[in-house]
């Protein structure tokens, strides 16, 4: 479902900094993958220009087949809106929003009804332990529940991509299984998922885990970093 | 140094939210303390009130001796300046300036000549693995890259009191224990520093552990939480 043919990225600063080497995957529909490797090591990268966030200034990138590539802003949104969740590292919420709220939003575009849209987004909620916050603002949230809320809003719609930026940081041991469980129940309905981490449980537990260092992506049998 | 007498704190809402129950405590100059517990129970909302960041809604809290809830904005600014360094969980750097013009700025009012000021900042990136990024606009450093700029920050005037919420919730296992030693190297110098983490190898490094749970503190000897 991925495939990186030669992906590079280079942001331009000044100084240009080669963020991701030339890349030469595959990733298969249902695989669950880690992706791990030291701080600033290009793993953010990496997974922004799959999730079509970001272009690559190297080589091309296929989702389901299809050159990304060539395809304009709306359509690329259009496509990430179809068919991909993505967890960021620093959430993104919307502040002014309560929890519900901001959970609803990946369904806005797909003609689902709003009752429909806030009992998923609702049920979803509590499947990462806040249901008793859903109506809080998230400028009220702490830094995991916010997180917790990044996690549900990328699950609601069973994206058939999920790809997840480090989303246990800011969670204690049990919370943080709890999240693992939902990307692997994702993952036991045939969905591919993509998960950067620095946490060692979430490396050990996915099939096959991509190290990246200085832009170098190499594929690893080793679970996490010493 | 810290000494809580009955502080509690409830956030209105609505609906209201008892953040931290009233808590009794001391800790003195010179510990190492760790502070656990799952996310949401209220361990940034005890660690925004012992930095002077929020004020209790409930009991008396004195810093070094000072009841420091009677103090007006501008003289509890003044004594966070001098006497306590914080890493903030969301990390609050200036986007628009770059890594070591954020270090920088706690020492802009100790009255140090800007050269040296530089100089110390550049030196407090190197220990974090950042020299290299010195000059990099601070929006355009990632996750991890940006913690430790803020840990940085919080370490460049060599605090009395440092206050860190999660500092290593970005980072590898590597890049994490060489922020422990950061920490650590503080500790030796006599200060006192309380960490709020996620991390067991952080929470197993210090002296003494907090554990708060549903705004409860209770002292523990458990590493982390299982
Ligand atoms: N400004 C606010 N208004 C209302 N409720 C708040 C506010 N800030 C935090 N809370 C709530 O207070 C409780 C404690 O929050 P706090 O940020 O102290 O938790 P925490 O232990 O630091 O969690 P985490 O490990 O997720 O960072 C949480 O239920 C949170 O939703
Ligand atoms: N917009 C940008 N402009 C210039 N350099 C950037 C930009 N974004 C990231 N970088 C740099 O590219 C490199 C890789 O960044 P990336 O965010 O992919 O790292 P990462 O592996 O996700 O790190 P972390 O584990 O700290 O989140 C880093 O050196 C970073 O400073
Ligand atoms: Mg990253
Ligand atoms: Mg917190």
């Amino acid at each position: 479902v991925i495939e990186f043919d030669g992906v590079g990225r280079t942001y331009p600063g000044p100084p240009p900094v080669h963020a991701l080497q030339p890349t030469t995957l595959t990733v298969r529909k249902g695989e669950f993958v880690a992706v791990i490797g030291p701080s600033g090591s290009g793993k953010s990268t990496f997974l922004n220009i799959t999730g079509l966030l970001d272009r690559p200034t190297a080589g091309t990138y296929r989702l389901d087949g299809m050159d990304v590539d060539t395809l304009g802003e709306s359509e690329r949104t259009a496509l990430r809106g179809r068919r991909i969740g993505f967890v960021f590292q620093a959430f993104h919420l919307l502040s002014h929003r309560t929890a519900v709220e901001n959970v609803m939003v990946p369904m806005a575009y797909a003609g689902v009804a709003r009752r429909k849209r806030h009992r998923l987004a609702l049920e979803t909620l509590r499947h990462v332990g806040l249901g008793h916050r859903a109506q809080a603002m998230s400028n009220q949230l702490s830094g995991g529940e916010r997180q917790r809320v990044a996690v549900a809003r990328a699950l609601v719609t069973r994206p058939s991509l999920l790809l997840c930026d480090e989303p246990t940081g800011n969670l204690d041991t049990t919370t943080a299984g709890s999240v693992l469980e939902l990307l692997d129940g994702l993952h036991r309905d045939g969905q591919t998922v993509v998960v950067v981490t620095h946490n060692p449980d979430v490396a050990a537990h996915t099939q096959r885990r991509l190290l990246i260092q200085d832009g170098h992506v190499h594929e690893t049998t080793q679970g996490a970093l010493a």
